[in-house]
């Protein structure tokens, strides 16, 4: 690994960041979610935390860019530069860039998450068949209205299940408008528009305005990226038009003529060969959350390594279930030390509570106080993006696994998943955690359901939560409980009668009197002293029919209650029973 | 089935910037990623200068050093990547 001259780094481990602007390509939740991961995996290994703010000026600023965008380093258009950031120190010090010429995803492709329908905010499925046929993009078939919808499972004649993709007939972001669509047509500068337009700005990107005159009004917003929105050429972010003619020949889907590097593009009017207008076709595109926890490790210190697959490695490759290499971790360490294991991330504050800015630039947040005072509040968020065809048996790890009036719960990334012992239903969901226990951060590490009161305590960092139903109390610091700082996160709970639980941290456990909640003396004690054979560094503890499991991994450790391992098998299929 | 006539290659606008040469695909890299300075990239000698920039280049990313533009160091310069410079400030 490799530091910048003088090992640059921040003397302070609580950093703060501001998401300044959005790329049109993901929804905002996407983008906010990406990035969210991106520091939690510098936080996992150091003592830093990371907290989102929405106003002023936070240690790291991350900003969507193209081209020349005001620090003097340009970016180049589609592909090459994909991204950069600043060593740790004042102003743009630290600061982390994305070009916008990119066609950002999650690295598998297009990323189309729908709203409002009845699908919860889950994404698109494609292909998905309706009326008997198939389709890999947003339609409008069925409707009047000519809003693009989808399906979110594979066969909308089957499910029924669907909701409405980005379009600027549906909202906007960003702007003045709180996300109101656009009006067409609408005058601009005395010209009448009917589609959303670059005119009047220098940034490339597409906005309309939200009532009939942005001359009269000056009210407007960003619009959103179509699924068909081409990427690069000369029209970046206008939709495709199908069918297009190219050299006198008529193309209903995106093609290579013409090009010999095999690229796909497609025209963005009828005749490409009277208007000359075009864009790439979206292809796989670059993962958001691994660019920034690449573009993130400059921000901290780390220059590039030469380890070929290391984060800090200077070339993009996508990696699909990805782990920190012990080169990077080596060369955060060296800067800012272990730590005693993650430090909290602060949940990103609940929409309701506070008060939303009102974004002003590019979907950025405002930038001044009195703008602040006057912003009103988005619509508060929508329900936590769900995608019931989201598989719990593709998860190859969770983020919590505990039993809850008699059903396995598995915890991962704001969903979960249940599955009964008793009714043989198999796994259910996945569901959105958000929308089960508000108010929870979408990240947890441990739960537990005292099994006198049912309440269930959950854990994410050194903050803990209790529910009462639906009713929450909390966030609270472990410190509460009487747990020391060596304890950066609960790794799980194991119920022991009369109200007593113990709490795994490290390679230590802690016994927790849930009635006067507060720990025992005498704790913490070595976990090995009592639970022999089991991994120290288990990522997953809980209790599941009487018997203690330490999950590490692929593979989970069942104890006895007489501290006797009696099976090693696979968390997917002897705990999850995946087929 | 091979197409009845030869296909047509265009010239999209927008893309006329492209169509670098290797070499000189090759020197903005190293000037641009620190393996090499202006000067170096525009002596007369640049051909000793750009092989020991390559060499220097092919050393930091793991590829083979030849200090040749070879098909892997070109494949390399042209993929996605990061724009902080891999050497100096």
């Amino acid at each position: 690994f490799l530091t910048f001259e003088g090992d640059l780094k921040w003397d302070h481990t609580d950093l703060t960041y501001r998401v300044m602007n959005y790329s049109p390509d993901l929804d905002r939740a996407i983008i906010d979610d990406a990035f969210m991961r991106a520091f939690k995996v510098w936080s996992d290994v150091t003592p830093l935390t990371f907290t989102q703010i929405y106003s002023g000026e936070a240690d790291i600023m991350i900003m969507f860019g193209t081209q020349e965008h005001g620090d003097g380093y340009p970016f180049d258009g589609k592909d090459g530069l994909l991204a950069h950031a600043f060593p740790p120190g004042r102003g743009v010090q630290g600061d982390a860039h994305f070009d916008d010429d990119e066609f950002w995803t999650l690295g598998t492709g297009l990323v189309v998450k729908t709203r409002y329908g009845n699908a919860n905010g889950a994404d698109c499925h494609f292909p998905f068949v309706f009326e008997g046929r198939s389709y890999s993009r947003c339609i409008t078939e069925g409707r009047t209205d000519g809003l693009p919808w989808c399906a979110t499972t594979a066969s909308y004649d089957a499910d029924k299940t669907y909701g409405f993709c980005p379009s600027e007939l549906l909202y906007t972001q960003g702007g003045n408008s709180d996300g109101s669509p656009c009006v067409f047509p609408f005058v601009f500068g005395g010209v009448s528009y009917d589609a959303c337009t670059t005119d009047g700005r220098s940034d490339g990107y597409r906005w309309c305005a939200t009532t009939a005159s942005f001359d009269q009004d000056k009210k407007y917003g960003f619009c959103p990226n179509r699924d068909t929105a081409v990427v690069g050429g000369n029209s970046q972010g206008d939709p495709c038009v199908f069918p297009f003619t190219f050299l006198g020949e008529s193309y209903s889907t995106c093609t290579s003529a013409g090009r010999q590097d095999g690229k796909l593009w497609c025209a963005t009017t009828g005749s490409y060969d009277a208007d000359k207008k075009w864009g790439f076709c979206p292809d796989r595109g670059y993962s958001i959350f691994l660019v920034a926890a690449h573009e993130f490790g400059h921000s901290l210190g780390l220059d590039h390594s030469s380890v070929r697959e290391a984060l800090m490695y200077p070339m993009y490759r996508y990696v699909e279930d990805f782990q920190l290499h012990a080169d990077d971790v080596r060369g955060i360490q060296y800067l800012y030390g272990r730590g005693s294991g993650p430090e909290p991330t602060a949940p990103a504050p609940v929409p309701t509570q506070e008060p939303q800015p009102v974004p002003t630039e590019a979907g950025s947040a405002s930038t001044t106080e009195e703008e602040e005072e006057e912003g009103t509040p988005e619509p508060t968020a929508e329900p936590s993006p769900v995608d019931p065809s989201r598989d719990a048996c593709m998860e190859n790890k969770f983020d919590a696994i505990t039993e809850i009036n008699g059903e396995l719960h598995f915890f991962k990334n704001g969903k979960y998943w249940t599955r009964s012992s008793v009714w043989k239903s198999g796994i259910q969901g996945a569901f959105s955690i958000a929308d089960t226990w508000p108010g929870l951060p979408a990240v947890i590490d441990a739960a537990f359901q005292d099994v006198l009161t049912k309440r269930v305590f959950f854990f994410a960092g050194r903050h803990f939560w209790v529910f009462s139903g639906k009713s929450l109390l909390g966030p609270r610091g472990i410190e509460k409980l009487g747990i020391g700082k060596e304890a950066g996160r609960i790794a799980g709970a194991l119920q022991r009668g009369r109200g007593k639980v113990l709490l795994f941290s490290g390679e230590n456990y802690w016994r927790l009197d849930v009635k006067v909640q507060r720990v025992d003396k005498g704790y913490p004690r070595a976990t090995d002293d009592v639970f022999t054979g089991v991994p120290l560094d288990a990522r997953n503890v809980f209790l599941y029919q009487d018997k203690y499991h330490f999950c590490q991994g692929h593979f989970c450790w069942r104890m006895t209650p007489r501290y006797q391992v009696d099976r090693v098998g696979y968390l997917k299929y002897d705990i999850l029973q995946c087929p | 089935p091979l197409q009845a006539q030869p296909r047509a290659v265009v010239t999209f606008p927008g893309e006329l910037v492209r169509g670098l040469s290797d070499v000189e695909l090759a020197e903005s890299y190293l000037v641009r990623f620190g393996y090499a300075t202006e000067g170096e990239a525009r002596t007369s000698s640049k051909h000793v200068s750009l092989a020991k920039a390559l060499r220097k280049m092919q050393k930091q990313l793991g590829l083979e050093e030849t200090g040749q533009l070879d098909a892997s160091t070109l494949e390399a310069m042209q993929a996605p990547r990061c724009g902080v410079p891999d050497v100096g400030r």
